[in-house]
């Protein structure tokens, strides 16, 4: 389906049917946790729940359209952002925990055993707590959701006719989610002058979401790095890629 | 390295079938 055809209430629906399962890890280790046991399972967790990511955003209309070089630069720079925006939603009714998966919900404390998680924990619980404080509503957060992987890179320009194609389409599907969030807090009941406040309040926040993702990239290299975890398959393609650009 | 060789499984979840088929 093409988002021209689409109105932003039909696009809403959309993303609520490309919605991805709870993930849940299955092997949960005993507690307490060690350094190496917490990471085991929070990179074995992402690894399950990228691949039903790659689902999620081909469902969403439009973006099989765009090109494939596109689709490629967009997941690997926002996977730990979608990532987070998740566990922030799943969490947002448990003040001072973080719900990672069903059978996964960690305190605040718990990620003292990992050596730098702590801060990150911090910012993702700041983050929901403000999430919560708005209220932010499951339809808002499909069309943040969404943002967060079409606003996730900007490319170089290319004279090609097929990657100019491509951007035009995402900067119309850019439009498209936009409306859709406008559309979502314009039946919220608010009054018309909060609508657009609300608005700039949750686009405000996905700074944070990208800053947060940042610190957890940057994190999970390091425990790469000092063998504290074995990284596989999807999850080291997708973090090889940001430290490629890095370099 | 070009986007195809280092996104070897993200080249092919993109362009096969749906996760359930993968795993």
């Amino acid at each position: 389906v093409l988002p021209a055809s689409l109105g932003p209430e039909q696009f809403v629906l959309c993303l609520i049917e490309a919605e991805p399962p709870n993930v849940l890890l299955m092997s949960r280790p005993s507690k307490p946790f060690t350094e190496a046991s917490m990471m085991m399972s929070l990179t074995k967790l992402a690894d399950k729940e990228l691949v039903h990511m790659i689902g999620w955003a081909k469902k969403i209309p439009g973006f099989v359209e765009l090109s494939l070089y596109d689709q490629v630069r967009l997941l690997e720079s926002c996977w730990l952002e979608v990532l987070m925006m998740g566990l922030m939603w799943r969490s947002i009714d448990y003040p001072g925990k973080l719900i990672f998966a069903p059978d996964l919900a960690l305190d605040r404390d718990e990620g003292k055993c990992v050596e730098g998680i702590l801060e990150i924990f911090d910012m993702l619980l700041a983050t929901t707590s403000r999430f919560r404080e708005l209220k932010l509503q499951h339809r808002e957060y499909l069309c943040l959701k969404a943002m967060i992987l079409l606003n996730s890179s900007m490319f170089p320009f290319f004279n090609a006719v097929e990657e100019s194609d491509s951007s035009r389409k995402l900067h119309h599907l850019l439009n498209t989610v936009t409306d859709g969030l406008i559309w979502v807090i314009s039946k919220s009941g608010i009054p018309f002058r909060q609508q657009s406040t609300r608005l700039a309040n949750l686009l405000m926040l996905l700074s944070h979401v990208r800053h947060a993702s940042y610190k957890g990239m940057e994190h999970l290299l390091s425990m790469k790095c000092k063998n504290v975890v074995p990284v596989y398959d999807l999850l080291l393609e997708m973090l090889n890629a940001h430290t490629l650009r890095e370099q | 390295s070009s986007l195809t060789e280092r996104h070897k499984i993200l080249h092919r979840l993109l362009q096969e079938g749906s996760p359930s088929d993968i795993s």
